[in-house]
């Protein structure tokens, strides 16, 4: 049974694009087929994995549009897995969608041709809980939230809990989230370990025993193309994401 | 002549908010008359001044729709500025101002009635390119870019400039980009400096002399309902925002 997985949270810049980079690798590593899509407009996903994005024709909203098959889409990487990747055109899928008629269910039909071919299929969102979102998580059975161990990130964290909620009773009854994956973790504050607690004692959900630390080599990785289990894999940030990997195939 | 800046930059997570309260409170300890816009469903700006933005009836989005005089949404803050709140209801704009004509007026037109009563109109903006973002550049004389000097901050600049051009071109003749401020600088690693080179020679942009240097303090700032102008005023962060207050005054 094909794992989707929507690699979610609407607030900006907490490592949505990196966990999705990450734990794509790392369970390719481990001899997973693996499925990047790209569900954002800006296109972090694809450019990270070398993509020259403004000149690609067939990309996730053609296919979320039917004018190009998935098939003809997804491209493989020299990363290990496959992606399917974005450009700006995505920008106008809201819109276009909006109107029409089972437009929450667009991404999970488009993903069903190819869905047995993988093991795992990562969901790349953007920042914001729109409908290219509410998509990802009607087309996926679990949700990876990524957590910036900030004040603010609890309240981010409330309101889409409560949106996968309500995607779950209305949309989507087989979605669950996996767990939240503490990021960018600045172990040297009180701040952030303070954070992390209050985010352990106050939601009902899993949060997964290992945190991703903030390092400057994950800054550096996308302007090599590659991921952080190939850039630095012997430091803390890969071998986070690699134990990641390994959880989720217990 | 009020100056309206849109603090603009559709990448996540890159100090718009923070900008706009920290740029905010300093230009109102230099006396000015400051008024914050949050333009974000997110409500990052008016949830760190402390608003419960949840039971907020009277926000921008109602104003945008004409449904509140503006003058009613407005309301002051401890810390110096005023602000017109924003909460959870404005995701529903973009889609509901999208058929309507003059759609990219309708906050131009929205702050028509108050903008002689500040000096500085400050716009916190969403990371997207959408409607409301483009609503924000027409508003705007002036826009200022936050930018986290990393690999992918480059690639999400050309798009930006590229956006304000043709807003320039299209439908604001008058806008112009004031600059662009390096934000959540790590000065010890060679990666921030480079990027920063990068963008200094790359972009026919003014870029601003200071640079804000990351610090946990910006992070517990929010959890006060204080601006680091008031949390930690002797530090690096305070003193940056308190320059480009009185660069952008002289
Ligand atoms: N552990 C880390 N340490 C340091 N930098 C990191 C770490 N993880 C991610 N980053 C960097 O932080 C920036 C934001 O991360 P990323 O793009 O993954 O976030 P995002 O949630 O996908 O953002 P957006 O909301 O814009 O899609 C990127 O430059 C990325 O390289
Ligand atoms: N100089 C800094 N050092 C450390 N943390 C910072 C700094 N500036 C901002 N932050 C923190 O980084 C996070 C993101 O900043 P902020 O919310 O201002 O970005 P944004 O661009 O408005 O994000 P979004 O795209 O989600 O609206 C916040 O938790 C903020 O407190
Ligand atoms: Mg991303
Ligand atoms: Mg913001």
């Amino acid at each position: 049974m094909t794992r989707i997985i929507a690699i979610a949270n609407q607030k900006g810049g907490v490592g949505k694009t990196t966990t999705t980079i990450s734990l794509g690798v790392a369970l390719s590593r481990e001899n997973q087929r693996v499925l990047l899509v790209d569900l954002d407009p800006q296109a972090a996903l694809s450019v990270s994995l070398s993509l020259a994005v403004a000149q690609l024709r067939e990309t996730v909203y053609r296919v979320l549009l039917s004018e190009v098959p998935i098939e003809q889409a997804i491209r493989g990487t020299h990363s290990g897995p496959d992606i399917l990747p974005a450009n700006i055109d995505l920008s106008a899928a809201e819109l276009e969608l909006a109107a029409q008629m089972g437009r929450e269910r667009f991404l999970a039909e488009a993903l069903q041709p190819v869905s047995s071919k993988y093991d795992f299929i990562l969901l790349d969102l953007p920042p914001s809980l729109g409908l290219l979102a509410v998509n990802a998580l009607v087309a996926a059975n679990e949700v990876i939230i990524p957590v910036q161990c900030e004040y603010l990130a609890v309240r981010a964290l409330t309101l889409l809990l409560s949106t996968i909620d309500k995607v779950q009773a209305k949309l989507n009854p087989q979605l669950r989230v996996a767990g939240i994956l503490p990021t960018m973790f600045n172990g040297r504050t009180l701040h952030s370990q303070e954070v992390l607690d209050e985010i352990r004692s106050t939601f009902r959900v899993h949060v997964f025993p290992m945190v991703v630390k903030h390092s400057v080599r994950f800054k550096e990785a996308p302007a090599a193309g590659l991921s952080i289990i190939d850039y630095a894999p012997d430091q803390d940030g890969a071998q986070a994401y690699t134990a990641l990997a390994k959880e989720l195939l217990q």
